[in-house]
């Protein structure tokens, strides 16, 4: 369980100060499927990142599962993050020097899963993802759907118990985008919360439940 | 008048050889608003870089206004780009330490208009494109979205008689992206050649011509 209380996230610049996200009360269930819309530069992504404890709030509390996180040390989140969440970014972050392969293994590598395991594993996400033949490209050598997918198989390889993509189609075709979101969805009907923000109206409308952003508030039912 | 003729593109990785574009035949006359679609991975940003002369062919020849443009030297393939084509590209490639007002003024520092026409030019593009009061803010400062109408803003401001965009919307909600189309579409009624890469089917189908791409290869009509 999820708990955002009174979350604000304001930016300075200069002199002035951006209010990025403003009073956000939310919860989320584990295994529930919610999709986060709103217009370009309302939150979304500011929001996704609170709830991935990957940026502070400048007010509010955040409970996990009872336990208020909101002031814990930096490698604390790093593990609470590392142990329960995956995260698709809006621009992917991928290592640049590293194979497709070798990004999407990563994860694997960090909870101490051995090698003949993690290669089995390795194989079957590039090949759910439909990247087979890519897999020794490097992230300049692939398309941007390609790497978007990469992303994709990096994030969900641990089955985390909280899925978190921030526009996890915005660089795939109809049919790409259908095998991405049949390999999320699926990983839902197992339990894995899923909060995917979107901008696609189709995609979003799919969400078991719907949020939506407006300059940093959520209106309508949360 | 751009005429590709038996464009070919391929990539070697290791010992192998990978086709990203085989035997493209293409004419796109001044002024055409051209689509080009397609699965991820299918060869389009290859394509769009190729129409650009971002990127030499393997095979093939390349006809600017019946002149033959395939060997040039680099030097002279940057000035027919900088005095002749906008480029949106699919990851936009801003500069980080430039704020928005500073990149979008680029072209126009690099055509030599003079600094009281740039101001104005510039603060015409951050209205048209919905990014007042983000003029500011460096790339790293803003949304995904707003990057992208960065990208976008830079592209158009010397109205250049070719504009190719890869995936101009992929970052934006309906309203915005509805806002960035009528953009592109009132430069194209002026007379710009619109050449552009999407996903989106609706946007796509608004072109007066439609390519498909598969596998490096067009597909259908030309
Ligand atoms: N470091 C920063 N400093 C100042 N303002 C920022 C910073 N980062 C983001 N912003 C602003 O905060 C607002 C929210 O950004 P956010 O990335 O959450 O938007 P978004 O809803 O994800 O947009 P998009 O749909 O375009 O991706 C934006 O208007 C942006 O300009
Ligand atoms: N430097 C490279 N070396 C090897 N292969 C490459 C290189 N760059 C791209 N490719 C491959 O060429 C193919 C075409 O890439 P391209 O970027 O043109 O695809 P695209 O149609 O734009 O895809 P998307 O819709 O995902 O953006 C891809 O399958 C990609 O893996
Ligand atoms: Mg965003
Ligand atoms: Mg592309």
């Amino acid at each position: 369980m999820i708990s955002l209380r009174g979350i604000c996230r304001h930016y300075r610049l200069g002199e002035q100060q951006l209010a990025a996200l403003t009073d956000i009360d939310l919860d989320i269930a584990q295994g529930e499927y919610l999709s986060i819309m709103g217009p370009s530069g309302s939150g979304k992504s500011t929001l996704l990142n609170q709830i991935a404890l990957l940026d502070r709030p400048t007010a509010g509390t955040y409970l996990l599962n009872g336990r208020d996180v909101t002031s814990l040390p930096d490698d604390e989140l790093a593990r609470i993050r590392r142990e329960n969440m995956g995260f698709v970014f809006q621009f992917f972050h991928l290592i640049p020097r590293l194979s497709a392969a070798e990004n999407i293994e990563i994860p694997l590598l960090l909870a101490g899963i051995d090698p003949s395991l993690r290669k089995r594993k390795v194989t079957e996400a590039i090949t759910a993802i439909g990247l087979a033949g890519r897999s020794a490209h490097r992230p300049d050598q692939l398309s941007g759907g390609e790497r978007q997918r990469v992303a994709i198989a990096r994030a969900t390889i641990m089955q985390p118990s909280t899925l978190l993509a921030d526009e996890p189609t915005g660089n795939l075709d109809q049919a790409t985008g259908k095998q991405v979101i049949d390999l999320l969805e699926d990983l839902n009907r197992r339990g894995v919360t899923l909060i995917m923000v979107t901008h696609d109206q189709a995609i979003g409308g799919r969400a078991g439940r719907r949020i939506r952003i407006v300059d940093g508030r959520i209106i309508g039912a949360g």
